[in-house]
């Protein structure tokens, strides 16, 4: 779960 | 009206085979620079991101800016059916709701099309942030293959740490330990088989050795592949497709709970 956290915090939604 | 026309077909097939381990589906968004695809992998673990530029097909046309939503198990059945040396047109009028592929034998004696229905995806719009790497890697993508198909051996993840000295692989398991380092070369005859490794401060980080393996199906289309590496950021995997773009995987550090 932590793993999805990173990868979605950095291509967040620009 | 779309239109792209590649004089060798393996090109595109290799691209296919490099992404349809991670993606089932995705969009292919077509414009005036070229063919992008972007996308997360089916478990929202990484992601894979492609770029044809318009300049490195034999003929490119895009009229209008063009979404494709394939499924990529078709359109690989679909490529299946061309010669390596076949040239391949991709076709799509505007609004259209089915791409074509025209495959044509070196000689034009044998030209064969093939249509295939576009889905209507969902489109995630991610963004891709710049970033500045602590770490990159540049070695044989061959060599980065290896490595990654070696370690999966010992267990699920792979260590890679890098210093100015070299970078280290490590996995570990039930049946012991493994330690690959690679030291950076000083003189090669081959430029290709080099191992050049640009370092502002040393990392380390863990990942999963399936996705890795994953990516190094990407390995036909380069003879070397790049690693960039930060602190908690996501790893990159990058092979340039020479003369018309590249592949890059981005994938999530593992973290201990």
């Amino acid at each position: 779960a932590k793993n999805q956290k990173v990868i979605t915090q950095f291509f967040k939604n620009p | 009206m779309f239109e792209a026309r590649l004089l060798r077909s393996s090109i595109l097939k290799k691209v296919l085979e490099a992404i349809k381990d991670l993606l089932t589906q995705a969009t292919f968004d077509c414009d005036d620079n070229g063919i992008q695809l972007q996308a997360m992998d089916n478990s929202h673990v990484s992601l894979v991101s492609l770029t044809l530029r318009a300049d490195g097909f034999d003929k490119y046309r895009c009229d209008r800016n063009i979404s494709l939503g394939m499924n990529l198990s078709s359109m690989s059945k679909i490529l299946k059916c061309a010669g390596d040396k076949d040239t391949v047109t991709m076709k799509a009028q505007d609004n259209a709701d089915t791409v074509t592929f025209v495959f044509e034998s070196p000689n034009q004696e044998k030209v064969s099309d093939y249509e295939m229905k576009l889905m209507n995806l969902d489109l995630e719009h991610l963004g891709i942030p710049e970033t500045e790497y602590s770490c990159t890697i540049r070695l044989s993508s061959a060599e980065f293959a290896r490595i990654c198909r070696d370690l999966s051996q010992f267990g699920e993840s792979i260590v890679i740490s890098c210093t100015k000295e070299g970078v280290r692989f490590s996995a570990s398991g039930d049946i012991g330990s493994a330690n690959i380092a690679l030291a950076q070369t000083a003189s090669v005859d081959k430029e290709e088989e080099a191992v050049v490794i640009e370092m502002e401060e040393p990392v380390t980080l863990t990942f999963a050795c399936q996705y890795l393996n994953y990516f190094t199906k990407a390995t036909s289309l380069s003879p070397q592949v790049q690693l960039s590496m930060s602190a908690d950021v996501p790893l990159v995997v990058e092979y340039r497709i020479p003369d018309i773009g590249h592949i890059r995987y981005y994938l999530a550090p593992k973290i201990d709970d």
